[in-house]
């Protein structure tokens, strides 16, 4: 279904450097 | 103090690295069987510089070693000389054993290096990979890179710097994911 298929955009082969990135591009200092 | 993440921050890069890890373990057998392109050619377990070379890069890695000169990536999708991302059809087919001897190969050249991209990006990798509970020597490997990184990060002018998101994200996942509490910002 639609979940499935989000799921498997969002996994994709670079899927660990995108969630790396996105950890890094919202960082807040306290 | 004002190089410190906030809480909120450090409680959603947790929450976040948790849904990573487990999606990895939903989708590791499928990236695994996935054909390599032939350019992609993985160092043995104990080529330490094979694998400093294929995760950093020719750029990085043997310009450091050779007395800190830089060379010139000729493109940016030069692999062998920008090394190879942690993509997960590669870091998919890694072993714990390898997990965990990659780790301590690229916190070992932390320890005399700067914190590059490639090496934050690989770092996060396998953490994400490694399993848990942890054995004696992840727990230590993975101290030894939190406090490098806090380390590293006393040395920042400002928060503005662009390697502080970076240093305080393993800070906070190997101290809070990983719950090596004594070295968690507070």
């Amino acid at each position: 279904g639609a979940a499935q298929s989000d799921d498997s955009d969002i996994w994709d082969d670079t899927a660990l450097i995108k969630a790396y990135d996105k950890a890094v591009a919202t960082f807040k200092t306290a | 103090e004002g190089l410190s993440p906030s809480l909120g921050w450090q409680r959603q890069q947790v929450a976040n690295f948790s849904d990573v890890r487990q999606s990895i373990a939903k989708h590791r057998r499928h990236w695994s069987t996935q054909t390599l392109d032939e350019n992609v050619v993985m160092p043995k377990l104990s080529d330490e510089e094979g694998w400093k070379t294929f995760c950093l890069g020719e750029t990085v890695y043997k310009a450091t070693a050779a007395s800190g000169t830089h060379l010139e990536p000729s493109s940016a999708l030069d692999y062998s000389k920008m090394g190879f991302p942690p993509f997960l059809s590669i870091v998919s087919r890694l072993n714990q054993t390898t997990v965990l001897a990659l780790l301590e190969i690229l916190v070992g050249w932390f320890e005399e290096a700067e914190l590059v991209p490639q090496l934050g990006r690989w770092l996060y990798a396998l953490l994400a990979c490694l399993e848990k509970p942890l054995i004696p020597e992840a727990h230590s490997i993975i101290r030894q890179l939190a406090r490098r990184c806090g380390q590293l990060r006393t040395t920042l002018p400002s928060q503005e710097d662009t390697r502080l998101p970076a240093l305080n994200l393993l800070i906070c996942l190997v101290a809070r994911y990983f719950e090596q509490n004594d070295l968690a910002d507070q």
